[in-house]
């Protein structure tokens, strides 16, 4: 059975999409069957992938209020065993009517066990891209997932949100999900010219340990440029900075699988 | 009576903080006294302004709950003539918590209107920082405002979600407050040398017009450096390129309220 993994932050901006989406290519260029599920009502990931808004009838959204299979709202990529579940424009509307919901945390979770038991979600991984909160849309995602995976920009404001952050997956596995915890901690667009990132990755390895990726993701414009492509950059510019570090932490994310 | 302004994109990491502590910095400095509210449950502008998790005991919770005033939470930064309202740990709970109060999309509004009425919030402006998303704290924030101020990143993706704002903000001007309008943006953390900046900076010039500052916030390590320090970059670095952007902004700013 597939293996969901919650690509999480509440800090906005630190590269949550941009992680979901290439890491997301790498793995299915490594050979794994890998669903990308867009959490975030802003659909950038959609966006990324290619598939403009007014291509996506159905979506996340129909799924967590339960009028429609997954198999329904899974669309093909330009990478070969990469799918999606795209958003949609209600997603905007959904924290608010989830509140209301029976087992409003857990709608997403189980869609997915529905999905299972009917065969349908056959991939080695899923990756679900979170809106920047930790509101009812990314408790659905950490609920439903089996590990989280943070990107973080090497900056000072987004050091700060990680106790939060960390605090708020401890919760969840206390409360909804004995399951979940934080598997581990991407460093993005760094710039290891700046003492301030240098300043700030050091940190984070020193407070986190071994769940930080040796992997660090630099910052290279052309990862910036591929969503106007609607291609993730591994297809965009394969030999590029950003491309390769993709790969090798896609390589680091495979090797941590098989010692799991 | 004071302007208020609501500092807000949901797209995440496009230097909401940056321009609400940056600008209320720069405007003190112009002599205008100037409020940020900090409605961002990361409470990244408290930080930012020097106030540490710790010896924030009143906030806007408090205020948006009804157990406490403005005058009694609102706090004096190491600016003179700029105040904050911080923001504390309950706030993260408060989206879910304000969908079941009576005027849920107005508690900010009232609170404001009260504090007005005791003669409490004499200040010429005050900035509300926002969470990255449209949920009923941004909706707080929009009903609360005379006028948006929209940062926006030069990158692809985030200009992929200004047609999202522009659309909320008329859909509360419709149904809550008909005196909101999107009265800026403001590009930032811009590098020319990018052909990718340029071309988002031109097409969003192209689109709105006379709505973006001609003023333009360069990426500058020193505005990043400055919130580990508790500072606003004006009080941390005077003479960089981060500040003297913030001053040409703040200025361009005052003309266009004469002109209002
Ligand atoms: N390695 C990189 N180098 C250069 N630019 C990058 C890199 N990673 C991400 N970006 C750019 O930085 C911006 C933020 O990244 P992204 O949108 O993936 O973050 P996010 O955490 O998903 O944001 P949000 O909180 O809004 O969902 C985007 O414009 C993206 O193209
Ligand atoms: N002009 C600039 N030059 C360099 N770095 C900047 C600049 N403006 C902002 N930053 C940095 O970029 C990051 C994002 O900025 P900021 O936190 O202000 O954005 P935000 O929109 O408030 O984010 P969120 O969506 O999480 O609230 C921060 O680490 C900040 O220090
Ligand atoms: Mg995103
Ligand atoms: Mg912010």
């Amino acid at each position: 059975a597939a293996r969901v993994i919650a690509i999480v932050n509440q800090k906005g901006g630190v590269g949550k999409t941009t992680t979901a989406v290439n890491l997301a290519a790498a793995l299915a260029a490594c050979g794994q069957r890998t669903l990308v599920i867009d959490l975030d009502p802003q659909g950038n990931a959609s966006t990324g992938v290619g598939i403009p808004a007014r291509a996506r009838t159905l979506g996340i959204y129909d799924i967590l209020i339960g009028e429609c299979a997954f198999a329904e709202a899974t669309m093909r990529t330009d990478t070969p065993l990469f799918d999606i579940v795209p958003s949609t424009m209600d997603l905007s509307g959904a924290e608010i009517e989830l509140v209301g919901m029976p087992r409003r945390e857990w709608r997403l979770a189980d869609a997915l066990a529905a999905a299972r038991a009917a065969d349908e979600a056959c991939y080695d991984y899923i990756l679900i891209d979170c809106p920047p909160s930790l509101g009812l849309l990314t408790l659905n995602a950490l609920t439903a997932a089996d590990g989280a995976l943070a990107p973080l920009q090497a900056e000072f404001l987004a050091l700060e949100g990680l106790s939060h952050l960390k605090r708020t997956i401890d919760m969840v596995a206390e409360r909804l999900n004995p399951r979940l915890k934080l598997e581990g901690i991407v460093i993005t667009m760094i710039d290891r010219r700046v003492r301030l990132a240098e300043a700030v990755a050091d940190d984070v390895r020193a407070h986190f340990g071994a769940i930080v990726y040796r992997a660090e993701i630099p910052r290279n414009v052309r990862v910036s440029e591929a969503p106007s492509h609607g291609k993730p950059v591994l297809l965009y510019d394969l030999n590029c900075s950003g491309s390769r570090a993709y790969l090798r932490l896609a390589r680091e994310f495979l090797q941590r699988e098989n010692l799991l």
